[in-house]
């Protein structure tokens, strides 16, 4: 899950920015 | 009912990627044949990607984030351009996340294998929805604002002028399948809700998922393109053709990431680490 956080992050949220 | 059903999956899908995807493949093709008031600013060489800078930004004011800008900060013509390729593909991996879950039951399955699928499958789809917006000559940028040529990107130095010259290639025999969004869409579903993934611990029921999406695809295509009797084969061709083209494009990644004095977008890492 660790690996993954921000895919995780982006399936439990909607819509979530992803700062470049 | 069953034909209805699959109707229904075919038009719920169309309207998820209309929603969730700014740039249509009509809007992109509509920008590439110069029939907009404002035509895409052609970047072809350094002097007109400065100029993109200066005339992309006041498109874009209140719109700090957006890679094109901050990317045209950075001093080395290859490392800007990288970036905005990153940002492109983060972008795209945001908009592909929401359309996901709005496929038919990818809410529903085990989270990890959410994530495993969107490991697997954003890049392939990524390459997918390029396509729409590439012709021979070049890429469209920045929303529709600005147009890459493919020979500037060539005349990078390596190794990122082979960043992009593959998908060219890919899109140029995509393209010549003529698919419309309606189409896009179930194709982009099918690669996202595949079954054979490395890892995934539901298997039966994302074939479910799956099986309703291809069938729903092959007979969307007789219906869409009633002429082209071997569109669906061609199609499912391009699912391997597609899993290739990432392979590639991973191991260059890789690459620049080793060899260049550049970074590596965090979500990009994580998708990118342990892939293949």
């Amino acid at each position: 899950k660790e690996k993954h956080k921000i895919l995780h992050r982006l399936l439990q949220n909607s819509t979530s920015p992803v700062d470049l | 009912t069953q034909l209805a059903d699959l109707k229904t999956l075919a038009r719920q899908l169309h309207e998820a990627y209309l929603r969730h995807f700014h740039l249509s493949k009509a809007k992109a093709r509509i920008f590439l044949a110069g029939k907009t008031s404002t035509p895409p600013f052609v970047i072809h060489d350094l002097d007109t990607l400065q100029q993109a800078q200066q005339i992309l930004a006041t498109h874009m004011q209140g719109d700090e984030k957006d890679g094109l800008v901050s990317a045209l900060q950075e001093r080395e013509t290859e490392s800007r351009l990288f970036r905005c390729c990153q940002h492109t593909s983060v972008e795209t991996v945001t908009q592909l996340t929401e359309f996901a879950k709005a496929v038919p039951g990818f809410a529903n399955l085990d989270l990890n294998d959410q994530v495993t699928l969107l490991k697997y499958g954003v890049h392939e789809a990524f390459f997918t929805l390029l396509a729409s917006c590439m012709n021979k000559d070049g890429l469209l940028v920045a929303h529709g604002k600005g147009f890459i040529t493919r020979e500037f990107l060539k005349s990078l130095r390596r190794p990122f002028s082979d960043l992009l010259e593959p998908k060219f290639q890919f899109a140029m025999c995509f393209n010549a399948l003529q698919l419309d969004d309606s189409d896009l869409a179930l194709f982009v579903a099918a690669i996202i809700c595949c079954g054979d993934r490395p890892g995934l611990a539901n298997v039966s029921h994302i074939e479910f998922i799956q099986e309703s999406i291809i069938h729903a695809l092959q007979l969307h295509l007789q219906a869409n393109h009633p002429d082209n009797t071997f569109l669906f084969p061609k199609l499912l061709q391009k699912l391997a053709d597609l899993r290739q083209l990432v392979t590639e494009h991973a191991q260059l990644v890789q690459d620049i990431k080793k060899t260049q004095d550049t970074s590596l977008h965090p979500l990009l890492q994580e998708i990118y680490k342990d892939m293949y």
